[in-house]
């Protein structure tokens, strides 16, 4: 897959970070 | 057969916390496919959601782009603005690991719109600060400092230092 270029874009590591955690539960 | 759609959702999920995300996606399309089979649109919905954060972490950022536009066509249909709003601001995060910049801000823009509808102010800082990112990608920094002052302003207003 694409390497994770973008990692300094702030927004989007902080996006990612709170992903990690979230599901959509049944 | 509904009750075995539920507990793939929730193996899908446990995977996913666990960090094994490959796991997760064959447990999440199985969700799916039982989903699919009920004509259930919310956990369809779901499903789409979680496939589409899992392929973030497996590096497949095109694909996860295919998964959140499907959440976000099903949360049109399913009149969900909260969703519609989540869907549009992955899908801008997700285009700016793709380096498409002009894409990442025309949803990070749609997600502004809605968060302004639905008077959330965390959700509209969060738009903001990602326009001004997207728009200095793009070189025109007069319109990301724009947004970067919309970004100050809800910051001051909700009394978020960092």
């Amino acid at each position: 897959g694409q390497r994770l270029h973008l990692m300094q874009v702030d927004s989007v590591q902080r996006w990612m970070e709170d992903l990690k955690l979230m599901t959509e539960c049944e | 057969r509904a009750a075995q759609g539920r507990a793939y959702g929730n193996l899908g999920n446990t995977h996913y916390l666990l960090g094994n995300f490959t796991e997760a996606t064959t447990f999440h399309k199985e969700r799916l496919a039982i989903a699919k089979e009920f004509g259930d649109k919310a956990a369809e919905r779901r499903a789409y959601s979680n496939l589409g954060n899992a392929h973030i972490f497996l590096g497949r950022f095109d694909v996860a782009a295919e998964y959140y536009k499907k959440t976000l066509q099903l949360s049109r249909q399913l009149r969900d603005q909260a969703v519609e709003a989540q869907a549009c601001y992955s899908l801008g995060n997700t285009y700016t690991l793709l380096q498409d910049y002009e894409r990442a801000a025309e949803y990070h823009l749609r997600h502004l719109v809605i968060a302004q509808e639905l008077a959330d102010r965390v959700g509209e800082g969060r738009a903001c600060w990602s326009l001004g990112n997207a728009y200095v990608s793009m070189g025109s920094p007069a319109q990301a400092l724009t947004f970067a002052k919309k970004h100050l302003q809800i910051s001051q207003e909700i009394g978020d230092r960092n």
